[in-house]
């Protein structure tokens, strides 16, 4: 059957938040591993890393305003683990 | 204000720049311009001082780039991300990069080169990105008028807690 749209809209958000905490915010690649073997979810710790240097409502959740300043051009550099 | 984990800064003042490629976007005029108001930006407010060269190794090597350049930091087409840039340091560091897919323009469409080599240079000088959402060295891109860019206070703090204030 098709991806109903909404699946899809939440498959890029989640690919845009990984990469985005990958590329600025010292995200393991694997942290996919981390999450089964050791608990703990690094996503949402990044997350919430990624938020608190914004300003934003630290929720450990992709939420609207997380997405809309992850969707900004900005410079490549990390903003932290340089 | 933010440095650079483990606070990296030129050992001397009296730094060298080169641009070793320019983008077909922009006159070469308009980019050589561009690049010396950045500059200025920063050696207002510092003792700092930088001479141009043509082609020999300089401190800072400003260059346009397209994804996959070979510092482990590839590029990712238009718009995300639009430049990179090396803490202070031999070869590579102090370097600058710019995603030759993006619209770079002197004015406030596309993308300002002023503005985004302003932002970089502020890393090759040992600066780390600040979480004050009116510095140049905010992350994020947003257009302010060369003609009536001021640097930021927060941004003035940071380089001269770094290299002092201007002589002048």
């Amino acid at each position: 059957f098709p991806v109903a749209p909404e699946d899809e809209d939440e498959e890029k958000a989640l690919q845009l938040v990984e990469s985005y905490l990958q590329n600025f915010y010292d995200l393991q690649r694997d942290h996919k591993h981390h999450l089964r073997s050791k608990g703990g979810n690094p996503l949402a710790a990044k997350l919430k890393e990624m938020q608190t240097f914004f300003g934003l409502q630290v929720t450990g959740k992709p939420d609207l305003d997380t997405l809309e300043i992850m969707k900004k051009s900005r410079c490549g550099v990390p903003d932290i683990g340089q | 204000y933010v440095f650079t984990a483990g606070n990296p800064k030129w050992k001397r003042n009296d730094l060298t720049y080169r641009i070793l490629n320019y983008t077909p976007k922009m006159r070469k005029a308009d980019v050589e311009a561009a690049v010396q108001k950045a500059l200025s930006v920063w050696s207002n407010v510092t003792p700092l001082t930088f001479r141009k060269v043509e082609d020999k190794e300089a401190d800072i090597m400003i260059s346009f780039a397209y994804r996959d350049h070979h510092d482990n930091s590839p590029f990712d087409g238009p718009n995300g991300q639009l430049a990179h840039a090396f803490q202070p340091g031999e070869g590579i560091g102090g370097d600058v990069h710019l995603d030759e897919e993006e619209a770079w323009t002197k004015n406030g469409r596309g993308y300002n080169l002023f503005i985004v080599i302003a932002h970089e240079l502020g890393h090759s000088l040992g600066l780390s990105h600040s979480n004050d959402p009116g510095a140049l060295m905010y992350p994020t891109y947003s257009y302010t008028d060369p003609n009536e860019f001021l640097l930021p206070q927060d941004d003035i703090d940071g380089i001269q807690a770094i290299y002092g204030q201007s002589n002048a």
